[in-house]
């Protein structure tokens, strides 16, 4: 099964 | 007070279709060398950011660093009132609760105010690093565009793979499954449009999955550049760029799907 995945994780909020 | 003008307005239409369906609304962040925006889906896949440069514009004033709060959907509304080669001149006043959009004929035949009520929108900024890396390919927009809308007919996920010699896109469905593969145009070539040909810079070999829905949301700039730029690495975003000659780029960030 494939999840995706949240941007936030990536990026650090400023 | 911010001011600044474009003498294709058609191309602000433009930037502002390729964002509405993704983003609701967002802020314009104006400052001395251009405007920003940067925005999320509401289910936080995907991030879209745009950088003009103060450069692209005719005239571009920007006293004091000012947030224009703007819903997509109500600023297009507006444009479309604009002609497809009119000129488009945005203010603003320091402090203002709103907007004001002018569209300008060629020969300054007609003339059109618009005034367009702005938002306080409370919204997280994201800091986007600067990264290296493993793939990035260049090809034809309108070609990425066609792959997208034609492999979501099959299937929901793309898996997209880059080697040295070409990027290969696969789907899958309840139909049955498929891939198309481009291969790096040849370096000698000289013949022919630069922004027609396949490039692959590759660093390490890539293999990531994307929702597709969110891939074809995205071709919707392809009207702003011929060209589209695909950046992917492990377990990271794919970067989706679209340049402007000189008036800046509009990106796209997608997160990857994994396996559970």
């Amino acid at each position: 099964h494939i999840f995706q995945i949240n941007i936030v994780l990536f990026f650090s909020t400023k | 007070m911010f001011e600044c003008a474009l003498i294709q307005g058609e191309l602000f239409r433009k930037l502002i279709a390729s964002v509405q369906d993704l983003v609701q609304d967002g802020n314009f962040m104006c400052d001395a060398n251009g405007i920003s925006l940067q925005g999320m889906d509401s289910s936080h896949v995907a991030l879209v950011a745009l950088a003009l440069k103060k450069e692209g514009f005719v005239e571009y004033r920007c006293d004091r660093d000012v947030t224009l709060g703007i819903n997509f959907a109500n600023l297009a509304k507006m444009l479309k009132c604009m002609g497809a080669k009119d000129r488009l001149s945005i203010r603003a006043q320091d402090e203002g609760d709103s907007a004001s959009f002018v569209f300008e004929s060629e020969d300054s035949s007609r003339v059109s105010n618009f005034e367009l009520k702005l938002m306080q929108i409370d919204q997280e900024q994201l800091g986007v690093p600067e990264t290296q890396y493993k793939a990035v390919i260049r090809m034809p927009s309108s070609e990425f565009q066609r792959i997208c809308k034609d492999l979501s007919a099959i299937g929901d996920t793309v898996s997209i793979s880059v080697t040295k010699e070409a990027v290969k896109f696969s789907v899958g469905g309840d139909i049955g499954s498929g891939d198309m593969s481009l291969r790096q145009s040849e370096s000698g070539d000289v013949d022919g449009d630069d922004s027609e040909k396949v490039m692959i810079e590759l660093e390490e070999p890539v293999q990531q999955n994307f929702a597709l829905r969110y891939l074809n949301n995205f071709t919707k700039a392809t009207a702003l550049s011929k060209t589209v730029t695909l950046s992917l690495g492990t377990d990271m975003p794919l970067v989706t760029e679209y340049k402007m000659d000189n008036l800046g780029s509009i990106r796209y960030y997608l997160a990857p799907k994994i396996d559970e």
